[in-house]
């Protein structure tokens, strides 16, 4: 009885209202793990240091979460166009995220896997849309809003990241508004690409490698004062 | 003139007690990823008047054990930390997200009166 007292307690100063019981640990991005080892080794040695501000991204913070994407690949019989090879709704959870937390970073990352699936390396355009409308059902796609990202990628290679500071405070200050995002995923001059079926063999593969989080950085007032001015 | 405290021995004085909490023991190893377990120790023993002098005990901590030694209603000074670390945590939420936070005055490493 007390222990599950105090386990809900303990659980509360986490940020957490049960028992989280997840089924495989995720694999923790490198940055995360560095931010984690370096926070040890300071406290261990003793060197003080600023709990809220996280050298490695460069922001202020004492939270950091990776969010992962929750929506769909969607599928269309017409593709908008010919070159069109993947259309994805991404959509992340920020329930998480307490009322009196102030965000500082907000960083979409889009893994696309590693180029060495791509022989000869065709060149993506990203499209990244704000859903402003909810997904009516029957529609094959949900009509994309505000276009906030429209980027070519030449060779597709690890990790692209996007700042969504701004969207995810929207998001975070009025949760209703958080329908998601469209990515759509084109890949260009598949004219002088030869046949078709090695742009169906390069999007197959990038819509099973595709992997999108998000990593949001904010900052516990209760447990980070505003930075202390630095005395001249 | 203080009356001499009572000859107190050694273990019974304020000092830094080391206690490792393995999540293991408590199965929460299968969702915090890092670390494997938690300092908790804590801070325990008697502040008599003849100690405040030698610990890192505070000046407030002096007079109160010497007021203690006088009148013995007035209770003895506390046992109390004196130097705390951070820790972090690297753990997955109900929602498989891995999160990490830092977690200011949470371990003790020094204690006094």
């Amino acid at each position: 009885q007390t222990f599950q007292f105090q386990e809900h307690v303990f659980l509360q100063f986490l940020g957490l209202d049960k028992v989280p019981s997840p089924q495989k640990f995720q694999p923790v991005p490198s940055v995360l793990k560095k931010i984690f080892r370096d926070q040890e080794a300071a406290a261990t040695s003793g060197d003080s240091q600023d709990l809220c501000y996280i050298k490695d991204l460069g922001t202020r913070g004492n939270i950091l979460r990776l969010l992962l994407d929750q929506g769909l690949f969607l599928y269309s019989e017409k593709l908008p166009q010919a070159s069109s090879c993947l259309q994805k709704q991404l959509y992340f959870n920020l329930s998480a995220i307490q009322d009196k937390e102030q965000l500082t970073m907000a960083q979409l990352g889009l893994d696309l896997g590693p180029n060495t699936y791509y022989k000869q390396g065709p060149e993506l355009e990203l499209a990244l849309s704000l859903v402003q409308e909810p997904h009516v059902w029957g529609q094959s796609i949900p009509k994309p809003g505000k276009m906030l990202v429209l980027q070519s990628v030449p060779w597709p290679q690890g990790v692209v990241h996007f700042n969504l500071l701004d969207v995810a405070k929207d998001w975070n200050s009025n949760p209703q508004k958080n329908l998601g995002l469209l990515l759509e995923i084109l890949v260009k001059g598949t004219r002088d690409w030869g046949v078709n079926f090695q742009l169906q063999d390069t999007c197959a593969r990038l819509r099973q490698s595709l992997h999108a989080s998000l990593l949001v950085v904010s900052l516990n007032p209760e447990q980070c004062h505003p930075s202390s001015r630095r005395r001249r | 003139e203080a009356v001499l405290a009572p000859k107190t021995s050694c273990g019974s004085l304020c000092h830094h007690h080391q206690l490792f909490i393995n999540f293991q023991d408590l199965g929460w190893h299968k969702w915090i990823i890092a670390p494997k377990g938690f300092m908790a120790n804590y801070c325990h023993g008697d502040c008599p008047f003849s100690m405040t002098t030698s610990l890192n005990s505070s000046n407030y901590a002096f007079m109160q054990a010497l007021m203690h030694a006088v009148d013995p209603e007035i209770p003895q000074a506390v046992c109390i930390p004196t130097k705390l670390s951070p820790i972090s945590m690297l753990y997955q939420d109900n929602d498989d997200n891995v999160i990490l936070r830092h977690y200011e005055d949470m371990v003790v490493d020094e204690c006094g009166c």
